[in-house]
Order: structure tokens, then sequence, then C-alpha cells
């Protein structure tokens, strides 16, 4: 794909790109925030001889649904209470504390008494999945490769000791 | 013979989103 031209959007969240030649255009925003959460927009749109194209994407539509379940090494029985952070990987660092990793995260919680936690999270966005004790912030264990495409759901598991 | 396009991007609510960067490609 080739880059044709850039704009920023208004006040009114509009990027007006005028007159063009028919065609596919794929569009493309990488910094869109909500809830000072950043998404990823990728989407084509086709623009026809004598008409005016009026696309209009609501963010948040851009996310996918992780599921963690995280259950114990020694009898791999489901644990409850243990607190998830969900990181953009480009801000995680293994060497943080919980703190430091709260401060970057995108998302954060606890697992339930199945173990499970849900989260609906930016699609086609790389997360480290980061696991801690509530109790002592200890970290217990990471993972730095987690992403979703949109509309689907990854079930996701960890193992703990 | 040409058309045109305008693109906006709002938050759940329908509020726009300013200052978000839009880039198109061919």
């Amino acid at each position: 794909n080739i880059l044709l031209e850039t704009r920023l959007t208004d006040p009114n969240g509009l990027a007006d790109f005028g007159d063009l030649n028919p065609n596919n255009y794929m569009l493309v925003a990488d910094s869109a925030k909500v809830n000072n959460v950043a998404y990823l927009v990728q989407e084509y749109v086709q623009v026809r001889t004598g008409a005016v194209k009026a696309k209009e994407t609501k963010v948040t539509d851009y996310s996918g649904t992780f599921a963690l379940t995280v259950r114990s090494y020694n009898n791999n029985q489901p644990l409850k209470n243990i607190g998830v952070i969900i990181i953009p990987s480009n801000k995680f660092n293994y060497a943080s504390t919980t703190a430091a990793n709260l401060k970057v995260a995108d998302f954060s919680g606890v697992t339930n008494d199945t173990g499970l936690i849900t989260f609906k999270i930016p699609s086609n966005k790389q997360y480290s999945v980061y696991l801690y004790n509530t109790v002592t912030n200890a970290s217990y264990n990471y993972n730095n490769s987690v992403s979703v495409q949109k509309d689907a759901t990854v079930n996701y598991l960890m193992n703990i000791y | 013979t040409s058309g045109k396009l305008t693109y906006r991007l709002t938050d759940d609510a329908g509020k726009g989103l300013a200052n978000v960067k839009v880039s198109l490609f061919d």
C-alpha cells in the first residue's frame, strides 16, 4: 500500500480528504485513544464517482476478547484473586515492579472464583500479561506476546507456582 | 470524475475524537 496523505481529525473527530479518484482506499488511525487506551483502526473504504463517502467509526469496535484462566502448576486448580495487568508490550519491562507496571497498564483486574478474568482489549495490538499477588504485590509470572483479532476471542491459560 | 471522502472517529458515546492522525493508503 502506498501512503497518499495524512490528516488530523478536527475537534468534531472529522478528517476531510476532499476530492479523490474513484478507488478502494485503506484508512489507518494508530493513535486514537478512548479512556486513555490507544486503539489501532484500519479499514477499507470505497470512493465512487460523484458520490460523498462519509465513513464514521467507533474506535472501540476495533477490539477483541481476551479470556485468561490462571491455574496452579502444582495441582492444576484454578486460582482466584490473582492480580492481572495488561500492558502494551512496548511499555512492558519484566524487571519493573507491580506498581510500575500498573502505571503503564491499559487494563487490570483480578481473577474470579474459577480463575478467570475477561478483558475487552484493542485488536491487533501487542500486549504483555503480568500476574501478581494482590496481597504482597510480588510478581508471579508474565507473558510477552498476546494479541487478539477484531471481534475474536482468545482463551488463554497461565500457570503459576 | 472524482468522489469525496470524509472520515469521522468517535468514542462509545459518539463524541468525536480530535487530533487523531489518519493516513490514507492507495
